[in-house]
């Protein structure tokens, strides 16, 4: 996955991402495709969750999943979620789960929650950052005033590193595939670098959700394991899903 | 600087509105309404999208029995995992248990779906 949050000149934010889901599972030789992600694009939904019939929080979902990846509650902040690889893994969570400790909570859960029932972007920070998981994480998490933006690098215990928007030191964007930001990324799928090099061409004076489409849109931070790329803006809470393709040469991941 | 990538291209313009090969469609809405019994939200999302979600599972499935084809992992995920929901906290346990029954899809492949990232961080 991909996901950015940025903030305009004007102190305006705005919060996408790429979905990238199936790696390793099932190449279609005739598609030249994985056959899981493309699978799961007849299934991307966006959910409005309403109470009294008023919107609560929007969500970009696969049907038949109640927890959520991407999200954004109207005029208070936008959430995504990218999956962390680590050794130290959901597997061990499960296994303790099993056991009997049931003091962590299961991702998905846990971002439903927190879109459901978080009040502001601080409130929705802290409990990304101090809720035990099940699995590691990295939690984007954009607000809706200037600086409102970082990435919560999680473990499954403990929060190991938050990366804030900074306007004055000149961090108008943060950015996050599936690597801690202090280690270099797999060599073999460096889509960090891509995207940072054209949110950095498209300038601070010309973001908006169209030309963070464009970086979206590019190989390889677009490729085959792409599903679906959501954009999002928190004053009016509009999401915006679209299916992708990406169309030979294309990275497998 | 950039690692050389056969697949690298110049950054993208003008793609928005989306449309082009990159393009793949739009994606449906559907209202979720939380004022509903949590085993009767999922309802028509389900009616509509059961069909599209048992071809994913199936695939998952035939992949796992790929790996594993003497069928235990299947088995034990449609008659093992599903105990597990009952660990699970107020309302998503009824709300998985309201797609399994709105889908017709066994409880346990529902609960591994719903769990999917937790397994696969490894």
């Amino acid at each position: 996955c991909t996901s950015i949050v940025a903030e305009d000149k004007t102190g305006k934010l705005y919060h996408a991402r790429n979905l990238d889901f199936g790696l390793f599972l099932g190449w279609d030789v005739k598609n030249n495709s994985w056959t899981v992600t493309r699978e799961l694009k007849p299934i991307v939904v966006n959910l409005d969750f309403q109470r009294n019939n008023k919107t609560v929080f929007k969500s970009t979902n696969f049907a038949g999943y109640i927890g959520m990846v991407s999200g954004v509650k109207p005029d208070t902040f936008t959430l995504t979620m990218n999956e962390r690889f680590s050794l130290d893994g959901g597997y061990i969570g499960i296994f303790e789960w099993f056991l009997g400790r049931r003091d962590g909570m299961w991702m998905g859960f846990l971002t439903r929650t927190v879109l459901e029932n978080a009040t502001s972007y601080q409130d929705a920070k802290e409990k990304l950052s101090k809720t035990r998981l099940l699995a590691p994480a990295y939690f984007i998490l954009g607000g809706k005033n200037s600086g409102e933006g970082c990435v919560i690098t999680r473990s499954r215990t403990a929060t190991l590193d938050i990366w804030d928007l900074d306007i004055k030191k000149g961090t108008w964007y943060v950015v996050e595939t599936n690597y801690d930001r202090w280690k270099p990324p797999l060599i073999l799928d460096n889509r960090r670098t891509p995207a940072m090099k054209c949110l950095n061409q498209t300038q601070q004076e010309n973001i908006s959700l169209p030309t963070i489409y464009d970086v979206l849109s590019t190989k390889p931070v677009l490729n085959k394991l792409t599903v679906c790329t959501t954009l999002m803006e928190v004053h009016n809470g509009n999401t915006e899903s679209y299916l992708r393709e990406c169309p030979d040469p294309c990275s497998p991941w | 600087v950039l690692a050389p990538d056969p697949y690298g291209e110049d950054c993208r313009s003008k793609t928005y509105p989306p449309s082009g090969p990159t393009f793949q469609g739009h994606v449906p809405t559907y209202v979720i309404n939380l004022d509903l019994p949590p085993s009767k939200r999922w309802d028509q999302l389900m009616h509509d999208k059961k069909t599209e979600l048992k071809t994913v599972i199936q695939n998952i499935k035939d992949i796992a029995n790929t790996f594993f084809p003497s069928g235990k992992v299947v088995d034990i995920v449609d008659h093992k995992i599903v105990h597990l929901i009952s660990s699970f906290p107020y309302p998503f346990n009824e709300e998985l248990q309201g797609i399994a029954n709105a889908s017709g899809i066994p409880l346990g492949e529902i609960v591994i779906f719903n769990i999917f990232y937790e397994i696969f961080t490894v």
